[in-house]
């Protein structure tokens, strides 16, 4: 879509380390805010990491006090200006024995023109630290909270988020031009030629305010709660006897080596 | 001997990071569908046809299918979902462990795809082109592999067909995975950030390959 490609855009120009998680779509956007929990199934191979959810829950829902979560820091906003305007040629040529040729010639192009001001909002290493302090688990444990332990999910929360500053339009055109022809040898001899165009235009507007992109850190909660500013791969949310993840075929769930047992 | 032990599977991740890696896991959880019969497998691919081209069902049918694998009973289900899950279940309503373990495999990998890639993947099982796709996307991992560099991949011009080009659903399946396929002389450009969409295509096609007819 054209969000993903704005997206991925902005992502590769600022983030080469790729420690930010792309959105992967406008509509969910907005489930990425700082201090949003989101889950995240155990994954069931070596080779991807299944998606982050959004739980519709955020921090405050499962701490004590009510309170509204700390402020977060923004960065100098980024001013991000890309337009792509490419050409693509190709040809084919087939000729299968006794039936016939078939050849044809595609030439396309697409441009595209976007122009965004980003900026980074992060929660400070110290809050985190000062959260955890004075702030404990409520009790009983929210109900969401509840099925991704007896899910097995993993619980994370957002700590950093790349924002829109305005909202912007973007527009994407293609163009395609084809012509072909063919010939089928036998008893009657059947010639032809083709030729055909196609323009596409897409526009998307991204509101001021939407996430492209996050970073999260891992939540512990057992018996009350921790943080994990750099996921453990086999450190698991929830350890206790209700979680029922599954990672293959005939796997025996990971033991998981807590924070303090280090 | 903890720290020892996690240390050796890190290595060994590594080392299984690779096309034959990849092969494995996804020829270990294809087995499980080996049993079925050609009708509940097309009574699946078509129900797995019609929920590709729908996100909330193809959500709806991973929730019942985590439920369901979690020791729930799967209730009866209108639609593609429900011609699905009732190949899956056994009499006493629970389902099928083997072979509602592929599926959610499947269906875990079809979630790091794009919707995009899932509509041109029910588009692929329409034409009948499973084949040829599935083919293009593993010799591409096969020729890339072990992954870690950049390089060209020429692909097999007898898998590109005639409409190769900026339109055609395995172009498109692959620019999505983040990867820059090429006209004139085909081939694709391999980026290691491309990975895991890619090995998650492949899987997807593979398990799909698996439930089609030959």
């Amino acid at each position: 879509s054209a969000f993903e490609r704005v997206v991925k855009s902005v992502v590769q120009e600022l983030d080469h380390s790729q420690e930010l998680t792309p959105v992967n779509s406008l509509w969910s956007s907005a489930g990425f805010q700082p201090y949003c929990l989101l889950g995240r199934r155990p994954s069931s191979s070596w080779f991807w990491r299944p998606r982050y959810k959004c739980v519709s829950l955020s921090l405050r829902d499962i701490l004590e006090p009510d309170a509204p979560e700390p402020a977060v820091e923004q960065d100098s906003p980024f001013h991000f200006h890309e337009t792509m305007d490419g050409q693509l040629k190709g040809s084919v040529k087939l000729a299968v024995p006794g039936q016939g040729k078939i050849s044809g010639k595609a030439a396309g192009s697409s441009s595209s023109s976007a122009s965004v001001n980003v900026c980074m909002l992060r929660v400070a290493p110290s809050t985190w630290e000062a959260m955890r302090r004075e702030r404990r688990l409520r009790k009983p444990e929210h109900k969401i909270l509840q099925q991704l332990r007896h899910r097995g999910d993993d619980v994370f929360v957002v700590t950093e988020v790349l924002q829109m500053q305005k909202e912007v339009e973007i527009t994407q055109t293609h163009k395609q031009e084809g012509s072909g022809q063919f010939a089928l040898p036998g008893a009657i001899c059947l010639q032809g030629k083709g030729q055909g165009h196609m323009s596409r235009k897409k526009t998307v507007t991204i509101p001021s305010g939407t996430i492209l992109a996050f970073r999260v850190a891992q939540l512990i909660i057992d018996p009350d709660w921790d943080i994990l500013l750099f996921p453990n791969k086999k450190q698991r949310t929830f350890s206790g006897p209700l979680q029922a993840g599954r990672t293959g075929p005939g796997s025996q769930p990971e033991p998981s080596l807590r924070v303090s047992d280090q | 001997l903890k720290f020892l032990s996690d240390g050796l599977m890190e290595d060994q991740l590594e080392t299984t990071e690779d096309f034959q890696g990849l092969q494995l896991e996804v020829g270990a959880w294809a087995a499980g569908l080996e049993g079925l019969s050609e009708e509940p497998c097309g009574q699946l691919l078509g129900g797995l046809g019609q929920v590709l081209q729908d996100e909330h069902a193809l959500e709806a049918l991973e929730e019942l299918l985590e439920r369901g694998l979690c020791g729930g009973q799967v209730e009866p289900q209108d639609g593609p979902v429900g011609a699905i899950l009732e190949c899956l279940v056994l009499p006493s309503r629970q389902l099928e462990e083997e072979l509602a373990g592929p599926v959610s495999y499947l269906l875990g990998a079809l979630a790091v795809l794009s919707e995009t890639q899932h509509v041109l993947l029910a588009e692929v099982l329409e034409m009948g082109a499973l084949s040829e796709v599935f083919r293009l996307v593993r010799s591409l991992l096969e020729q890339s592999s072990p992954w870690q560099e950049r390089r060209a991949v020429s692909l097999p011009p007898e898998l590109l067909g005639s409409s190769w080009g900026a339109e055609a659903p395995s172009w498109v399946l692959l620019e999505e995975c983040g990867l820059a396929p090429q006209a004139g002389d085909p081939q694709v450009c391999w980026e290691p950030e491309a990975r895991c969409c890619t090995s998650a295509l492949y899987a997807c096609l593979a398990l799909l390959s698996k439930l089609s007819p030959p």
